[in-house]
């Protein structure tokens, strides 16, 4: 599908940074093109709550010679690029969450590139790369079997 | 939808 500029200027229109925001998010497309886009509110730890841009999707993760599309949702705070986005596991009813050294029982994603951001060197296709190979050694989902 | 490819995941081993 066709990405709409237009349309992620508007959704970004309170972002600090809209327009390196929007160049960001094109080339993440052209990486990633299957991502869905949309402003949806997030509700921080202290109860604190924003209007940001989550964009959803799967990333192709090989594991023991086969490719599964691991279900992630990035949140886009609204002074990107100078902080690192909120990343998410999104498993399906029928998965579960392995809790390990990048993953907490919540699904929320812990990355050496989250940690170290830092513009103009940490990008969000860097991150998703990041994520792909550290998902590759150590599986954040499984399939739970069907009874 | 947008044609997204559909979320898979390995099955866990007991």
């Amino acid at each position: 599908m066709e990405f709409d500029c237009e349309e992620l200027r508007r959704l970004l229109a309170k972002y600090k940074f809209r327009d390196l925001t929007v160049e960001e998010l094109k080339n993440v497309n052209m990486f990633y093109p299957h991502f869905r886009y949309s402003l949806d509110t997030y509700v921080f730890k202290d109860s604190s709550q924003r209007d940001l841009l989550n964009f959803t999707g799967t990333i192709p993760v090989m594991y023991q010679g086969n490719t599964y599309n691991i279900p992630i949702c990035l949140w886009i705070l609204d002074s990107h690029p100078f902080a690192p986005p909120i990343c998410f596991l999104k498993p399906t009813a029928n998965m579960g969450i392995s809790v390990g050294k990048h993953v907490d029982a919540q699904g929320r994603i812990y990355l050496p590139y989250l940690q170290n951001w830092s513009h103009p060197k940490s990008v969000i296709v860097g991150l998703i790369k990041e994520m792909i190979a550290k998902f590759q050694e150590e599986l954040p989902l499984y399939s739970r079997s069907s009874s | 939808l947008n044609g997204g490819t559909i979320p898979t995941a390995p099955p866990s081993y007991t």
